[in-house]
């Protein structure tokens, strides 16, 4: 009766609303989380002492070197055919502009093609991109590669449409790659509403002229920590099940939905496990990764330190792409693990959560393992509205809802419990 | 309960999809 009573605890029982309490305490605390902060720092500390008093076991943190990028004031004013303050982000890693900033004519495309065929008149301009959002995978590729793409045809700067399908005029940050030998240009991200507004004057033939300023530092890497807490495995220690999400954030907002929910999920499904005297045979570990938000630079730290451990993940979980009303999961491994993920989610009928997609594609931190063969999931949520609030100022904890945080963590705790307890490994390669 | 259309296709082994079912 195990998934019956853990599911009963959290949606009628003494567990209810837990997630949602522990989380809504932590991003009132602390706000947003970026690396490279103190603030960061301090809510890894916080993560620690609570895992501590909850009774999570071999707490512990690994420091990882990560990028310090600070954003400083900013600011993208439009100075011809008509003044208007844009709403902008820098993006992250981006150089700033020279004290005075930037004042330039403005050139729009809509693609990077539009680009090549307008080089010739791009020289000394501010270049921005209203790119049409297809999807986040597919689009992303502007937000991360603008400035480059752009300093190549000797642009002085890039702004961004922000890469988001719906938008009430807010600006969506994000890390961006500055290619070797290239000018670093200063980049950021502008709203869609102005990036289309914009799009229409050129197509009008009227000059454009934006003021652009900006103060953002790249300082030396600072010492951070992965944060890690466990159920130690009663049978098989070695065994290792993972649950995952990373606690880092963006500099806008609160990070409650990217990805405090994820973190939570995963951090509190151990310590409902723990509360209610579940110990499996493998072990469970909840690992929140650092400075997701920089390229996965905890993770790819943890794998590499832990490189040796590796044959001993058993399964490894993360989610990181909304905890919405949950669905089931979304699954990379091998046929047979499939079937035992839709087995174990068969238990979860009364809470509608029985669906088993493919691939694992809302857990960045953990695809360094699913790509040496190591099945895992992530958390297949109705998140249709997840990039509406993604890297933005309206990513806070109204964004979570309790319910479904109460159904999403019964789904995680249950999966993360059964897969550590069975008989038998988790199929692989 | 688990033995439903969707599990049938599996390869798993049936004392497997007995023990899973036994957690709920």
């Amino acid at each position: 009766t195990v998934v019956n009573r853990i599911i009963h605890s959290l949606l009628v029982g003494d567990l209810q609303n837990t997630t949602y309490r522990r989380l809504a305490e932590f991003i009132d605390k602390f706000g947003n989380r970026i690396a490279g902060s103190e603030n960061l720092e301090n809510a890894i500390d916080y993560m620690l002492n609570k895992s501590v008093e909850l009774g999570l076991e071999n707490v512990h943190s690994e420091e990882v070197y990560v990028p310090h990028w600070v954003r400083g004031n900013e600011s993208a004013v439009l100075i011809q055919p008509r003044y208007q303050n844009l709403n902008m982000l820098g993006l992250g890693s981006s150089v700033g502009t020279p004290v005075d900033g930037i004042t330039a004519e403005a050139v729009v495309v809509d693609s990077f093609e539009e680009l090549e065929n307008i080089a010739a008149h791009v020289y000394g301009k501010i270049v921005i991109f209203n790119e049409r959002y297809i999807s986040y995978g597919e689009t992303v590729k502007y937000r991360q590669f603008a400035a480059s793409k752009a300093a190549e045809q000797g642009a002085v700067a890039t702004l961004v449409r922000s890469i988001t399908p719906f938008s009430l005029n807010t600006p969506h940050t994000g890390w961006q790659d500055y290619s070797d030998n290239v000018t670093k240009i200063p980049t950021a991200c502008i709203t869609a509403e102005d990036s289309h507004m914009l799009r229409r004057m050129q197509d009008r033939g009227e000059r454009i002229i934006i003021k652009l300023k900006m103060e953002a530092q790249t300082f030396s890497p600072k010492l951070s920590r992965n944060t890690i807490a466990e159920i130690k495995g009663g049978e098989k220690p070695e065994k290792v099940v993972v649950v995952s999400g990373h606690l880092d954030s963006w500099d806008v907002g609160e990070g409650a939905m990217d990805d405090g929910g994820g973190a939570f999920l995963s951090w509190n499904s151990l310590v409902i496990l723990k509360y209610l005297g579940l110990r499996p045979k493998r072990t469970l570990r909840a690992i929140l990764w650092t400075a997701e938000e920089e390229g996965l630079v905890g993770a790819q730290a943890y794998v590499k330190a832990h490189k040796n451990e590796t044959q001993n993940f058993n399964f490894v979980m993360e989610s990181d792409e909304g905890t919405f009303t949950p669905l089931g999961l979304k699954y990379t491994g091998i046929p047979d693990g499939k079937c035992v993920l839709e087995a174990i989610l068969s238990l979860l009928k009364d809470i509608n959560t029985t669906t088993v997609e493919e691939p694992a594609d809302g857990g960045p931190d953990i695809t360094f393992w699913l790509s040496e063969g190591i099945p895992g999931a992530s958390l297949l949520n109705r998140a249709e509205s997840y990039f509406w609030y993604h890297h933005s100022a309206a990513d806070t904890m109204d964004v979570e809802d309790p319910e479904a945080l109460n159904l999403a963590t019964a789904l995680w705790a249950s999966v993360a419990y059964v897969v550590a307890d069975i008989t038998a490994d988790m199929p692989r390669k | 309960t688990i033995f439903n259309n969707e599990v049938n296709q599996c390869t798993i082994p049936p004392e497997l999809q007995k023990e899973i079912a036994s957690y709920k």
